[in-house]
């Protein structure tokens, strides 16, 4: 038996949310330790993976390690019955093929609405992705790690992140013209959440196709910090924290010939 | 020009 009860049923809808656009069908992993999702999309550029531990539910139990297979759209159309606030409950039996989501209006006791979604049997290809050291690492706040994509992709299809010591630029180059967007590294360090931490070790310039990169960006709303961390010649690591676990992104460079 | 990777260029796959 599986059950896990979210007081907020936004925070799975948002992560729902940021994963529709790339990804079709996902296993969600359930274990004593929490929910994790590992997935690629169909042209191997990008890989979310997700963990939600333990601590991010009000209740949690699974006596057997289970993997639910889930269509994302399918599972969004429950998700978006539910309001922001509203406490959401997960349950599946262990030999089952149905998942169970329960929603309580935390405003209106008496309403309880309940949905069975179908479970599939996805066969998915994982990626073994080694402990990696970054050369460098950008954080900044989400909000403007969003904006400055959405407004850059208007430029071009690629977007260039180019890290440096002291600075990090993001340029997009295109038909209509060029355009880039500079910040410079505060030096209120980690306290402050709109702050601009930049460590870098050796610069790192790294070039993406805009349209994944937006795809990052779809996270926002789930966390007021993003890192991007870079090393030359591997895939970025975009990475936001969440209360009890985090929500990233591995996207594959463009490589010039 | 630059050309676009994919993850099995630079991680394995299980």
């Amino acid at each position: 038996m599986f059950e896990a009860k979210l007081n907020e049923a936004s925070v799975f809808k948002k992560i729902v949310e940021s994963v529709k656009d790339g990804f079709k069908n996902c296993n969600f992993d359930c274990s004593e330790e929490g929910i994790s999702m590992e997935s690629m999309d169909d042209a191997h550029i990008a890989l979310v993976s997700m963990k939600l531990g333990v601590e991010a539910f009000s209740s949690y139990r699974c006596d057997r390690s289970i993997s639910l297979g889930l269509n994302i759209e399918s599972l969004l159309k429950v998700l978006r019955t539910a309001n922001n606030n509203d406490v959401l409950t997960m349950r599946a039996e262990d030999d089952g093929d149905l998942l169970t989501l329960v929603f309580e209006d935390s405003s209106n006791p008496d309403r309880i609405s309940e949905y069975n979604l179908k479970l599939l049997n996805i066969d998915q290809e994982h990626m073994s992705i080694p402990e990696q050291e970054y050369t460098a690492t950008v954080t900044l706040p989400s909000s403007e790690y969003q904006r400055i994509i959405r407004d850059l992709t208007q430029l071009g299809d690629s977007i260039t992140i180019d890290a440096a010591k002291d600075g990090v630029r993001f340029t997009a180059e295109g038909d209509i013209g060029s355009g880039s967007v500079s910040l410079k590294a505060n030096t209120n360090v980690g306290e402050d959440e709109k702050s601009i931490d930049i460590a870098v070790e050796e610069p790192v310039a790294l070039g993406f196709n805009s349209k994944y990169l937006t795809q990052t960006c779809k996270a926002a709303p789930l966390a007021p910090r993003v890192s991007l961390n870079m090393c030359k010649r591997i895939p970025i690591f975009i990475s936001y924290k969440l209360q009890a676990g985090h929500f990233s992104f591995f996207l594959a460079p463009q490589i010039s010939e | 020009g630059a050309m676009q990777g994919r993850l099995e260029d630079f991680f394995k796959i299980k």
